[in-house]
């Protein structure tokens, strides 16, 4: 069971802390703090790290591919070739994987989704946002968060959902939206509006314990003000974003990559 | 009496609200939201706005330069040559002031500070930052703030601070830094060291009124997790910000704009 995720958004949007926190481990280490004389990246780098994990009994090998240095540079134009290359170049190895006579011990490395995080400015999406979209969004499944919305009051995070869902509709931007099936009953239904009604989700991510003012030990960020936990629903969408991932629809995810994306891939490829 | 503040920073670092609490009243409106289809502008714009205020018994005429816009493209290569423009255009017209035979009725409009937001990454200045100040800095007093501070616990405040200090002087920009003269008391020179101590800035935004939970009424951010009060120092540095710009340096900002920055500015001029 393979399950790759790519990540990409501007540096300091948490998300080396998300990934920890959706899979509760160290699986990105903290950055080291940028020495000032450092050179910094003069492009969009790929890195990945992979794990073996469980998760409700299901046995997973994991695969984070993270982004860091896009949208750093003063000139972000193609900043985001790299990622598009990286996304192709894993479509082109299942192509030949398919094409060999005898198949064996193939490991499917094709991207099952994208987590984009966006900057919780409140206003809307950026140009940078919009463009990158584009140009992956009929590549990967599109999963967009709005990163550390611990920054949004709430009247801020309904607000700023509303004109990014606005943006992605007139922009045409195809995002990834689990289906419902008529046999589903009732409670599965109505859990399935609910996550579909906080899309996209505003997140929070953190894997320090921290304890309540009424004694709870909780994941969470302390403030002199109060205590942001990740696990509750009343202060973000964390629960949502594990449950879309993780929880009930990861092979949604698996099927849409292998089905349609590369399928359209493949398609696209072969008619050049 | 006039006070110039020119204001630069990304779109949604809660410039237009600072303002608007630095002086308590509504000087910038808020931003309508944009339509999905309307343009992005397609580069820095300057918006001045003007406001006659009255600070401890003194009468201020204000002028606020407001720059959307800056950072906002996917290239952002001198994106900041219209706010450099805007810097020389005010100097260039103080120049021609001073050579005219009969002065009368000239109002100073040369920038006495740049107010400039930094992102609240966690990780450390970003190309732009720098390049933007190292455009800049010999030209304004420099008073970088850390924005919408909220989003950091204590420590990565902190810890952030010490970074972006240590890029500051790495990369020799130069920072307004207020002078503190032998002949201060005790208490005055105390005061300056806590000032000082504190930069940059880790600052709040906020006009709305807020209830805290022990009942007071006071200006801030409401969380489900807790109130972050704007005037409350355990929770960020804006009463320190009001202080340096409005309280007790201004004076010291005027000056040094007209007994250096603008000779600097005069004798290279002349020189060409
Ligand atoms: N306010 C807030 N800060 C966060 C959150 N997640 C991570 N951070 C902090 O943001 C900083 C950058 O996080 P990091 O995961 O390294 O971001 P990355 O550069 O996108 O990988 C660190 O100081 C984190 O502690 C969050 O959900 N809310
Ligand atoms: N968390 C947080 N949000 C803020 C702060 N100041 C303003 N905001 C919010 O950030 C958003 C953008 O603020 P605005 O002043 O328009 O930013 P500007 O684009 O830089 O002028 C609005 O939703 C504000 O309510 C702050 O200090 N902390």
């Amino acid at each position: 069971f393979n399950l790759n995720l790519l990540v990409v958004g501007e540096a300091g949007l948490g998300k080396s802390t998300l990934i920890n926190t959706l899979f509760n481990r160290e699986l990105i280490g903290p950055q080291p703090p940028r020495d000032p004389a450092e050179e910094r990246p003069s492009s969009v780098t790929i890195h990945t790290v992979e794990s073996d994990i469980e998760e409700n009994g299901v046995k997973l090998h994991l695969t984070v591919v993270n982004t860091p240095g896009f949208g750093e540079q003063i000139n972000n134009t193609q900043a985001w070739q790299p990622i598009i290359d990286e996304v192709n170049s894993r479509f082109d190895s299942y192509l030949e994987y398919e094409n060999k006579v005898s198949r064996s011990g193939y490991i499917d490395s094709r991207i099952h989704a994208c987590l984009y995080f966006i900057e919780p400015t409140g206003h809307s999406l950026k140009p940078l946002d919009i463009e990158f979209l584009k140009a992956i969004h009929k590549k990967v499944n599109i999963i967009p968060v709005i990163a550390k919305s611990d920054t949004l009051t709430e009247q801020e995070v309904e607000e700023f959902k509303q004109r990014i869902n606005d943006d992605i509709k007139f922009q045409g931007i195809e995002i990834f939206e689990p289906k419902l099936y008529n046999d589903d009953d009732e409670e599965t239904t109505q859990a399935y509006h609910n996550l579909i009604s906080r899309l996209p989700f505003a997140i929070v991510g953190s894997t320090t314990e921290i304890q309540t003012p009424d004694g709870r030990t909780v994941r969470g960020r302390q403030y002199p003000w109060g205590v942001i936990e990740v696990d509750n629903e009343d202060h973000n969408d964390f629960v949502k974003l594990r449950q879309l991932v993780i929880r009930n629809f990861m092979e949604e995810l698996r099927e849409k990559t292998s089905n349609v994306l590369y399928e359209n891939y493949r398609s696209e490829k072969l008619l050049r």
